[in-house]
């Protein structure tokens, strides 16, 4: 009769007083690492690509966190077509923060320039979380079928970091990731950019941005919008946006609350 | 000073300050009349209320566990606080001076995932392990 007393303890709920909300406001704010509330200038747009992924991410972790099992993260989120990418599972188990980010500029080959095509993109990362490493970016975009009637065609994509921009001529790039799939496809592409990010996080100015190029099996160069790559005017979930898993250094000390 | 202590026990073994209050060697001495032991309060905190849901996406609020009032550990049959705890309580009996009482500490945490928007419309998800307080150490 002790423990079935006992564990029926009472809970109770009361109404926090002014002063007690305003500190359990700053004490949720200062355990987000936050100095104020966020003001996002179109918060709560839904439907986004990446707050959709985000929440489909927060769900995947919530689950986990009821199993307890420590099993890491079987659910598919948001399905892709790339082969290459690796399961997130373990990844979303062991991160701390993911951060998604808007893309901010999108270029595309000036029309009276030589070919190849290109798209180019660029996030804004100077606002990540302090005393964390990246463990692993990808760069997710969406796919349409190809506007050309060849869905069988093969179309390889690339992604290359740009490292250093010249007034006159080529900016110098460096390979991060490339994938190859068929022109009818549609769907989800996903690209590992973990090498950039990391170079980013280091040294924000050097932050250039990302370029694609898709190419036929003959090598010649293809527009990415004919080719169903989609940018910052497709639907909003659909736009390409950049994701990043950070796991907290194991030498931060927590500070006594 | 056990056997001293359960004579002395007997005799008020009846009038137990709170319906909750734990059986305990320490009743009368330890925890005087008018004061609570350690109970188990639940605290929802509403990021609805609070007006935040422009920036928290997810989720709409969450429930924890606090605790409040003094241990008071059996020493006999239901005994799940530490070993430690017990001990500490016990010197603390002989040697008040010199060593303070045993304190209620979560034993169970839980962690807890905030999905929120920053001021440049990027979306972060933090994770914070250990984080909400299941149990606590009374109970």
């Amino acid at each position: 009769s002790f423990v079935k007393n006992h564990l029926r303890s009472s809970f109770i709920q009361r109404k926090l007083s002014g002063r007690e909300k305003r500190e359990m406001q700053r004490e949720i704010l200062s355990i987000l690492g936050l100095p104020g509330r966020p003001r996002p200038a179109n918060g709560g747009q839904f439907p986004s690509s990446a707050p959709l992924f985000m929440l489909d991410l927060y769900h995947a972790m919530c689950s986990e966190e009821e199993d307890d099992g420590g099993q890491g993260v079987s659910r598919p989120l948001f399905t892709t077509l790339s082969t290459q990418s690796p399961p997130l599972g373990a990844v979303i188990s062991e991160a701390d923060t993911v951060m998604s980010f808007v893309n901010m500029v999108e270029n595309d080959r000036d029309i009276f320039h030589q070919k190849p095509y290109w798209k180019e993109f660029k996030f804004d990362m100077t606002q990540i979380p302090t005393g964390e490493s990246v463990t692993v970016a990808e760069f997710r975009l969406f796919k349409t079928r190809s506007f050309s009637r060849q869905f069988n065609r093969t179309l390889h994509i690339s992604i290359y970091e740009i490292l250093r921009e010249h007034a006159n001529r080529q900016p110098e790039l460096t390979l991060l990731d490339h994938e190859s799939i068929q022109a009818g496809d549609e769907g989800w592409l996903v690209f590992d950019v973990t090498a950039a990010s990391n170079h980013w996080l280091l040294n924000s100015k050097y932050n250039s941005g990302l370029r694609l190029y898709v190419e036929n099996d003959d090598g010649q160069s293809i527009d990415p919008s004919l080719a169903g790559i989609l940018g910052r005017r497709a639907p909003r979930s659909k736009q390409p946006f950049m994701v990043t898993f950070f796991r907290a250094s194991k030498n931060q000390i927590r500070s006594t609350r | 000073a056990i056997k001293q202590l359960k004579k002395r026990q007997q005799k008020k073994h009846s009038d137990l300050p709170h319906p909750n209050k734990l059986p305990s060697v320490f009743d009368h001495i330890h925890v005087p009349d008018g004061r609570q032991v350690c109970k188990r309060h639940e605290l929802y905190v509403s990021f609805r209320d609070l007006g935040w849901l422009d920036w928290v996406i997810a989720p709409q609020g969450y429930s924890a566990f606090y605790c409040e009032g003094e241990c008071s550990f059996p020493l006999d049959s239901c005994m799940n606080a530490t070993n430690h705890a017990i001990l500490q309580s016990l010197v603390h009996l002989m040697k008040p001076e010199s060593v303070p009482k045993a304190c209620c500490a979560p034993t169970k945490l839980s962690a807890t995932s905030v999905l929120y928007y920053d001021n440049n419309n990027n979306v972060i998800l933090k994770k914070h392990r250990n984080m909400v307080v299941k149990s606590c150490g009374c109970h």
